[in-house]
């Protein structure tokens, strides 16, 4: 309905307006609605990290890109909690410093949302509160063997 | 509501029976290079309904059973099943009074889907349902998949409207 | 011509089929001519990781896909070697062993090819000869600092 | 032939003249997310000859002039420049004889896009003619842009036939 789709549009934009700073350290971003129709208006995206000017979305860095969308996904999550979320390997594009805002983002939405993530990061990985590790130890043929954090991280780099 | 495990079992590299437990908050996924970790998450995508073949990184569906290794025949059938976590009884509906929810997809070479609700046969519609206002299901915002983050920002307005309405 | 498409075609199929078990330690894969028309036949990429079977290419991991690209570009190379080469973030989906393959494989290939390569991983930071660093002291404003290698490993974390 | 340095002035981030050298084999380019690494990569497609604004992460070919930041104003054009090390003689043709070539673009906010080879004027024609059979092009095979890597891989037959008929 019309009403429910603004007022989750409203919720869902305060949530992002606050995240998108604290996730940037700065900086401000916002959704916007494009159209004038409430029953099929579409939502656009404005996002501009601290210091710089607001440009097209296109063109922030792949490391940008990927906190805006966390920020985006946990506001999602700030209104409706989703039972479960899976991360594959979203960490990837991030410098050392941001992976670190990121497992602070993650360990602090895990208190509403449980969380599965697949990383080859030995910073995510210890953030994890249980390990499933993963191994073909006979070609072509996945079983799990259990890990514990420090073999893990030697674990990473074995193939 | 949370996921306590899936099993797996002959869906693509996982072809021995496999049960994997997810017992807390954030669980961790590691290991090699294609040792099998994102074959998980496309196995939770297919028991939920995904039903096109190339987000399954496929040609067809039938591309998710198990095709042979070095040492090992293709076979016939995948199965995925997940259990949930229902305690909190935030699953309403007909299964809200059960502590545990379980959701399972068959399918063999003929390309011939079989799904069932804590063990009962049902169709795909009613899994789908089952999750409606949940937030899961195959094409849900909350799981994103290998490389796929920053095509949410990039999102056409449809698009990012669509996951709106899914938290709605 | 098609002659020459032909000869170009078999040259990099024969770098190709002993490129990529060099770069996965086994396995096999080669190119296939899709059509009978030489003048405008398609090119298919045929790839096998060691003790799998050949699936399609999108079923391969992403760090599969990753490493066959390289073995694929560095097979180009070898026929005609373009004068540089920019990779930016390649190594993001690999493991700590196939970087250092990746690493390999680019000091090897460096004797031909000139790289210039952007990254966060500190393994394939160590291989760098010469390092440029870029950084954003005043906000939105880019410049280049120089930078050793020591600091440099210290560098990719701040922001 | 290799690349000696680039030169920018106004290119997106690197509002500032800018000269980046590329002394030896392998040059390692560092720094924090969105301070300026992949602009460098876009700056030398662009000054090849790219001209869809979407390979360039725009949505105008203008949108790689500076647009300002938090302490400055816009500004009214772009420009870059490639330098290259001929001393092997292995570009041919005009420029055969000269030790150094450098390659220039400048574009205004009318999106006017100027060409030059040595400091004098040419057409965009005229570059890429030069770099004809040396596999150095916007779109060349041998520049991998973030996260385009696997897309390689899963190019269509006609596509990857393209990158042989470039080495050809
Ligand atoms: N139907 C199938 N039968 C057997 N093996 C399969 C099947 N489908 C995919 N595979 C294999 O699974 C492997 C890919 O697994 P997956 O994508 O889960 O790896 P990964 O652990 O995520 O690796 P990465 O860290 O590189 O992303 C591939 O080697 C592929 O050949
Ligand atoms: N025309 C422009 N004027 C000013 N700034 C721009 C312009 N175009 C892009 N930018 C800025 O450049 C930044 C992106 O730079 P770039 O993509 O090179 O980052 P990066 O160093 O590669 O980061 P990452 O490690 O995350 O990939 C963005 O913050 C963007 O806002
Ligand atoms: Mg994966
Ligand atoms: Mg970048």
């Amino acid at each position: 309905t019309k009403q429910c789709f603004k007022e989750t549009f409203d919720k869902v934009n305060e949530f992002f307006k606050s995240y998108f700073p604290k996730v940037f350290g700065g900086g401000t971003a916002y959704l916007e609605l494009i159209g004038e129709d409430l029953l099929d208006a579409g939502v656009a995206l404005m996002a501009k990290p601290p210091g710089k000017k607001v440009g097209n979305i296109h063109q922030l860095s792949g490391g940008e890109k990927t906190l805006t969308a966390i920020a985006l996904v946990f506001s999602l999550f700030q209104l409706n909690p989703a039972p479960f979320c899976v991360l594959d390997e979203v960490d990837a594009p991030l410098d050392d410093t941001n992976v670190g805002h990121f497992c602070n983002l993650v360990k602090e939405m895990s208190e509403k949302v449980q969380f599965i993530f697949v990383s080859h990061n030995k910073e995510t990985i210890e953030m994890a509160t249980h390990l499933v590790g993963i191994t073909m130890q006979e070609p072509g043929v996945s079983r799990v063997v259990s890990v514990d954090i420090d073999s893990a991280i030697g674990m990473v780099g074995t193939s | 509501l949370s996921l306590d495990a899936i099993k797996l079992m002959g869906f693509k590299s996982f072809v021995d029976p496999t049960i994997i437990k997810f017992p807390s908050i954030r669980t961790g996924v590691v290991g090699p290079n294609g040792c099998g970790k994102s074959n998980i998450l496309d196995a939770i995508r297919w028991v939920m309904g995904e039903s096109s073949a190339k987000q399954l990184r496929g040609e067809s569906i039938i591309d998710v059973i198990f095709n042979g290794s070095r040492d090992r025949q293709p076979i016939g059938q995948a199965s995925v099943e997940l259990i949930f976590n229902n305690e909190d009884h935030s699953l309403g509906g007909a299964y809200a009074k059960y502590n545990q929810i379980s959701v399972k997809r068959i399918v063999d070479r003929e390309a011939q889907s079989t799904y069932f609700l804590n063990n009962v046969r049902c169709r795909r519609r009613d899994i789908t349902d089952v999750f409606l206002g949940t937030g899961l299901g195959a094409r849900s915002y909350s799981m994103i998949g290998q490389g796929t983050i920053t095509s949410l920002v990039e999102s056409k307005p449809e698009e990012l409207r669509e996951h709106l309405e899914e938290v709605a």
